[in-house]
């Protein structure tokens, strides 16, 4: 499903403070796995996940996504396949401050022209399977920082994508809730045969995935296939 | 230092469908102690702090701040004893996007006309021991999600205040990340006298401090004074 080859990405690589966020980067995931990418502060994992979901663009190196090779598309081409075939949760969340949860969450039906009614039936039931059922009409700023992520995790999940890309989706959540959400990941993957792939800095949250990948400084240093829970 | 009477906050109380977030919370901190909020996602720990911190002001309720009643306080007055008196990280950082680090961690001496070469020393020091030297001159956005975060908490022990409230300090920090903003915290408490109330969802954490208040809809259902680490 995903293989990237030799990926980098150097941040201000046209000014005098270049950095490099990946510094050479391979890997490859088959369609239904569920990987955790775990690694220190600034090590890359953000950096690496906008890149496998076509949020962003490598320096240099291949991205090949089910045998298209995405690393040369930009704009329209790019958020076509993106909207298509990935759901993202952001670690910021990145929700529309204007606009309310239901609405959010109906954003990408947006770009897929699915018809009005059957999207605010399809955002509310994403936000009924987070426990938000009642929470529809709140603005981002009238939920608290776990009630938005959840936010953010449903509208990943509304458009039925084969890949599904969390970064950090438990950060601001108490053990009980993370636990319902890493249940709801075991059983989209295990029963909709979704790929799965979520940073996380929590080990009982990656002891949910069957495979751990570990980066340091822009490189991955471990990569482990496991049992998972 | 801080004493609570019966603090409620009603959200949306003038409109149709007002939500009471906290119901009736009553609560003594003494000055030097180390305590952690838990509770599940929307129980209204945030709330608490916002009130906690002079953000926010009760809908009913007293809060005594070093025996001054606060709570009917309102803009210049709560701002002034709110930037003497306390550090804030929020949950969601609130960095000023077009500003870089070392002028964010700027900001509450700027209100308290700190010169400006003493104002630029203590923040670039802050951010020294929040492990982000070198990271001086990078915006928000050139930030990880996790090096936001220090730079949330630098600004917030900048100014040397004698109570911090840290909400959800490590959500985004690996463990050893996360043990040295801990230890930098106990530091903090036991050399310099400072009061630190943090919320948090991970056990791990709360392990550090010698008290621990659990919230659920909005009351206060456990208070426990403990060993710290
Ligand atoms: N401006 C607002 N208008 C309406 N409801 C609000 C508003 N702000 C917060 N709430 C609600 O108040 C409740 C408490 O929110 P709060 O942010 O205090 O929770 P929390 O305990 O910090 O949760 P989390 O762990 O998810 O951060 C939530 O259910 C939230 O939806
Ligand atoms: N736009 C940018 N310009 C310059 N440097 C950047 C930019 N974006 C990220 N960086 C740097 O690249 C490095 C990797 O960032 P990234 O967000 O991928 O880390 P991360 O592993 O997700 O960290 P965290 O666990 O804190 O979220 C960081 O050191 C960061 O400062
Ligand atoms: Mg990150
Ligand atoms: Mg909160």
């Amino acid at each position: 499903l995903i293989r990237l080859s030799d990926v980098t990405k150097i941040y201000g690589a046209e000014n005098k403070h270049p950095f490099t966020a990946l510094a050479g980067v391979s890997l490859q995931i088959e369609a239904g796995e569920f990987a955790a990418i775990m690694g220190p502060s600034g090590s890359g994992k953000s950096t690496l996940m906008h890149i496998l979901g076509c949020l962003d663009t490598p320096t240099t190196g291949e991205y090949h996504l089910e045998g298209d090779n995405v690393d040369r598309l930009r704009g329209d081409q790019l958020a076509a396949i993106r909207n298509k075939k990935i759901g993202f949760v952001f670690q910021g969340f990145n929700l529309i401050p204007r606009t309310n949860a239901v609405e959010n969450v109906e954003l990408p039906m947006l770009y897929s022209n699915t018809p009005p009614e059957e999207r605010r039936r399809r955002a509310a039931e994403a936000l009924r399977r987070m426990g938000l059922a009642g929470w529809e009409g709140n603005r981002p700023n009238e939920l608290s920082g776990g009630q938005q992520q959840r936010v953010a995790i449903a509208r990943a999940i509304v458009n039925d994508a084969p890949l599904i890309l969390a970064d950090e989706p438990t950060g601001n959540l108490d053990t009980k809730t993370s636990a319902e959400i890493m249940e709801l990941f075991v059983r989209i993957n295990r029963e909709e045969g979704k790929t799965i792939i979520l940073v996380t800095h929590e080990a009982d949250i990656a002891a949910y995935s069957r495979r751990i990948i570990r980066v340091r400084d822009g490189l991955i240093v471990d990569d482990e296939r496991r049992e998972g829970r």
